[in-house]
């Protein structure tokens, strides 16, 4: 990716992770859809030898053999046996029967996770940089279980299964299903078993937001990642015949509008169909759109789409309005003709112009890529929020990370936009998701793996939890782009992810696989469902008492009832000593006075490295508020070095 | 028409409760699915992160499975998508 790293200050990740070459011993395994290696960034120019612990390999299909391999991209493998049964033979002149990537999506993450440095990186000049992964020393081993017609449950467990087997340290899940219980869900179930054998595995949050209860990949031994924009932009203005500008974003490059101002349409004025405000396929009237600029509303079908639908109708460009769904949110494509996407408010006055003028013009004015812009990271629009709907004790997301207009390596196979009639091939390609924000979070656990070997999944994860940040550097609390308010935990999670702070965290919450299974008996699974996990005997004892606030998670979800119930609620948690001796003192801070927080002891002293301290936090809540409401605090443990910090999200039902 | 009826499962297996006559637990796998279905194949077998195997069954067949000795558990399979 370009930007990132000068973004989350890996600037140089020399001068921030000194021990790079220890990376270089770090396995990150990709489930996607594949690879395409022929892109510089699975260059491996400078890297030694494959890890001696590797025991992945190359497998051969469709336009793909093992010499496409090399030191950088160390596996490949590709399982397609769930799919096939369900859909059929794979047809091999549409789709590679192998690691290949012919959709993009899994070159895109896996470059974003380790990609080499590549220099003169750009799409069609857009976002130009050194493009470089989180981990440029990390290994990438691929799993390629995405195809055309879907991600089958049955082939992503057995990718998990051999990618474990073949001793990948990471595991990058840019996909997720629906919202079953952990036991049910493939994700989770496979994802139990690799953080047993002490592997990382990070998982897109999901892009249902913003609405509430959206997210995906819940289970606390996942590391939930949602996405955030970067201080980039790629302005596009409209400018209308009134005089007025509104801002858009575009990645377009080709033939420039006319110098003039043009006719303006919009499309459901040009349609007979009764959805023709969302020009999809065969619903604009060419009579009425050609040599015009059509406004298009968001909606149904993909966006790129919807500028080829103008472009077929003879339309010379396309301004796409976002709807209430996406609010101000600004994602960009690279469209077939010039287009841009303006957000909602900006749509609605360029409909009022419409209305108001009987020769409506306007004209788009395309300025590149801007640098510098404030303020950023804001909440995705899109980003799944929390509250956890399985486990309301755990609170989802974990982190956010970039994942708004990330340039990173794309297929050979297709186009930028991804569509059939597309025949431009980039190296780079610019996409949007918490797909893209999870493979960032993938590459920089590889380099806290790479920096500490020792640490565990969830030491990996504390870390990254604890030092995110939730403020600006002015002070100001990150914002939500769908509200334009400030985000809350059940937005961000424990905030943006800051790498070069995780370095050096302090304390962690760690969590061994007894704590989970705890976790498991405090949610009363059976002794089915816990096996189903754990593959071994594991029994709950009846004798003790679960409770899943005592999982030692780095954030606190505290539910009280709104009629009655319980007002106390006691939280039980350990921090392990990663730096120097130190005495840590707690801070709390909350939005509400109707819950009051305690935590005993108030200092935790600790004479050496690995040293364990525990404490209580007890919420005691002396009012309520009405069902559905949330308010927020945050615990902190600072030893005038390190801070330590926590989110609590208080909810009423 | 009976082929069409199948759907993918993933089964779970209690590893632990294998049975002394099976030699190797994919024995036992393959035991267990053909005494449900002469036709049934293995899609995969699990190994790391679960114990099981996946396999295209009719519902009866996936319900007569779930009454087998060390099965825990037999779900239809899930459709995921990228993010």
């Amino acid at each position: 990716t370009t930007r990132t790293p000068e973004f989350l200050g890996l600037g140089k990740t020399e001068s921030v992770y000194p021990e790079s070459d220890s990376v270089s011993d770090v396995v990150i395994g990709v489930l996607d859809t594949g690879v395409w290696p022929e892109s510089k960034s699975f260059d491996d120019t400078g890297l030694g030898p494959v890890p001696g612990s590797w025991k992945g390999s190359c497998e051969a299909g469709t336009n793909f053999t093992a010499s496409n391999c090399n030191r950088k991209l160390i596996g490949a493998r590709f399982f397609s046996k769930g799919y096939e049964a369900t859909l059929g033979p794979i047809d091999t002149s549409r789709e590679s029967k192998s690691p290949r990537d012919d959709d993009g999506h899994g070159t895109h993450t896996a470059s974003t996770a380790a990609g080499s440095e590549v220099e003169g990186a750009s799409l069609f000049g857009y976002a130009p940089g050194t493009a470089r992964g989180m981990a440029t020393r990390a290994r990438v081993a691929v799993y390629k279980v995405c195809w055309v017609g879907g991600c089958f449950s049955s082939d992503i467990l057995k990718a998990i299964d051999q990618a474990v087997e073949d001793n990948v340290n990471v595991l990058s899940m840019s996909l997720g299903g629906g919202m079953s219980d952990y036991y049910r869900d493939s994700v989770a179930v496979g994802a139990f078993g690799a953080m047993e054998k002490g592997v990382f595995v990070s998982c897109s949050a999901g892009n249902a937001g913003p609405s509430s209860f959206s997210l995906s990949n819940l289970a606390p031994w996942i590391t939930t990642v949602g996405a955030g924009t970067l201080d980039r932009d790629f302005p596009a203005y409209v400018s209308l015949g009134n005089g007025m500008n509104y801002s858009g974003v575009s990645l377009y490059r080709g033939n420039s509008l006319p110098g003039t101002l043009s006719p303006l349409v919009y499309a459901a004025n040009a349609s007979n169909a009764t959805n023709g405000n969302l020009c999809m396929m065969g619903t604009l009237i060419p009579e009425k759109v050609a040599g015009k600029i059509v406004l298009c509303d968001r909606g149904v079908n993909a966006r790129v789409q919807k500028g080829a639908v103008v472009k077929a109708a003879g339309g010379l460009g396309m301004i796409l309005a976002n709807t209430a769904a996406n609010g101000e949110e600004l994602v960009a494509d690279a469209h077939l003709l010039p287009g841009t996407s303006v957000g909602q408010k900006s749509g609605d006055e360029i409909k009022k112009y419409l209305a108001s003028d009987p020769k409506p013009t306007v004209t788009i004015l395309f300025e590149g890529t801007k640098v510098g812009i404030q303020p950023s990271p804001v909440v995705a629009a899109f980003s799944s929020r929390g509250p956890n709907t399985i486990t309301p004790e755990i609170l989802k997301p974990d982190i956010i990370a970039p994942g708004v207009n990330i340039i990173a390596g794309w297929s050979g196979a297709l186009g930028p936009t991804g569509l059939p009639i597309d025949s431009r091939r980039v190296a780079f390609n610019i996409i949007s998701g918490t797909s893209m924000s999870c493979p960032h979070v993938s590459g920089l656990a590889a380099l806290l793996k790479g920096a500490h070997p020792e640490w565990s999944p969830a030491a990996i994860r504390s870390a990254l939890m604890t030092t995110a940040y939730t403020v600006y550097k002015n002070g100001q609390r990150i914002l939500d782009i769908a509200t334009g308010k400030p985000s809350t935990p059940f937005d961000h999670g424990a905030g943006h992810v800051d790498p070069v702070v995780a370095l050096d965290p302090g304390l962690v919450y760690d969590l061994t696989v007894d704590d989970y299974v705890g976790f498991l008996c405090a949610l009363h699974y059976t002794d089915e469902q816990i096996s189903g996990l754990t593959r071994n005997k594991s029994r709950c004892d009846t004798k003790q008492k679960y409770s899943v606030t005592d999982l030692n998670y780095p954030s606190f979800a505290v539910n009280f009832l709104s009629t009655g119930g319980s007002t106390v609620a006691k939280y039980s948690r350990t921090l392990t000593n990663v730096g120097p001796p130190g005495t840590y003192k707690v801070s709390l801070k909350s939005e509400t006075q109707l819950v009051k927080i305690s935590v005993a002891p108030e200092t935790l002293t600790f004479g050496q490295l690995s040293e364990k301290k525990s404490y209580t936090v007890t919420f005691n809540a002396v009012g309520s508020m009405p069902p559905n409401s949330n308010s927020f605090g945050r615990i902190e443990w600072s030893d005038g070095k390190h801070v330590v910090g926590s989110p609590i999200a208080f909810s009423w039902s | 028409v009976e082929e069409n009826q199948k759907t993918t499962y993933i089964i779970r297996m209690a590893k632990y409760q294998m049975p002394a006559a099976f030699e190797h637990h994919s024995h036992w796998y393959d035991s267990s699915l053909k005494s449900v279905s002469d036709s049934a194949e293995m899609l995969y077998t699990y190994n790391n992160v679960v114990h099981g195997f996946s396999t295209k069954l009719t519902p009866q067949e996936a319900d007569s499975l779930k009454t087998r000795p060390g099965v825990l558990s037999v779900w239809p399979e899930l459709r995921y998508e990228l993010h």
